[in-house]
């Protein structure tokens, strides 16, 4: 473990932590994507089966299914108890776009040709384009709230922040997972634009405001 | 090949 990744886990944590809290609290999603919350219930199912077979820490094991249960929770909220805030007529990107080729380029570039590495590998390729619905409805809409930006801040940065990760570790323990740092680098530039906004606008204390 | 190493990253 290094200061990077852990500043990474509880950026994710915190993005996770305030979706649930603005939802709850509101009582509304409006201005989520629910196909995105969809597809990270898919990211952490497939990636996390592991849990049935490997023990690696107490935190690893906590973290794992702390992500689990608060995806799972999310599309409950989103789509059973406030279903009726849901906003599906912005929602509409066609997510079996982003599942197929995940799939298909997992089974063709992976490391190793089994059930759980090619589940893990699908959940790395997934995760990396499973904020595209949410960036896709925040354009539809032309603005976003901002508690819905801080959320997308602190999901953008944990993947950002695994970058210097990865750095690390392959300086520092000459270890490098080349498909999550592929798909990471990939997964961090989707988020540049809003960056871009968030940096500029919100923490002006204006408002998420994309240009139409 | 060897095993690749248990996944410790989540």
């Amino acid at each position: 473990m290094n200061i990077f990744r852990l500043l990474g886990d509880l950026s994710h944590l915190l993005a996770i932590i305030i979706l649930l809290l603005k939802i709850w609290k509101t009582r509304s999603c409006a201005g989520i994507s629910g196909k995105s919350q969809i597809l990270f219930a898919i990211v952490y199912t497939t990636r996390y089966l592991d849990l049935l077979t490997t023990y690696i820490s107490a935190y690893n094991t906590v973290m794992k299914l702390v992500f689990i249960v608060a995806s799972y929770a999310t599309v409950y909220l989103m789509y059973v108890k406030f279903k009726a805030t849901y906003d599906h007529n912005h929602d509409t990107f066609r997510i079996e776009f982003l599942l197929v080729p995940a799939l298909i380029l997992a089974l063709l570039i992976n490391h190793e040709f089994t059930v759980l590495e090619v589940l893990w590998t699908f959940s790395i390729y997934l995760e990396s384009v499973a904020i595209l619905p949410q960036l896709f409805l925040v354009s539809k809409t032309g603005e976003a709230e901002s508690i819905t930006s801080h959320y997308l801040f602190a999901l953008g940065s944990y993947r950002a922040l695994y970058l210097l990760n990865w750095v690390y570790r392959y300086f520092v323990e000459d270890h490098y997972e080349l498909i999550a740092i592929v798909a990471g680098v990939v997964q961090t530039i989707l988020y540049c634009d809003f960056f871009y906004l968030y940096i500029t606008k919100v923490l002006k204390g204006k408002k998420l405001q994309l240009p139409a | 090949d060897d095993m690749p190493e248990p996944k410790d990253e989540l």
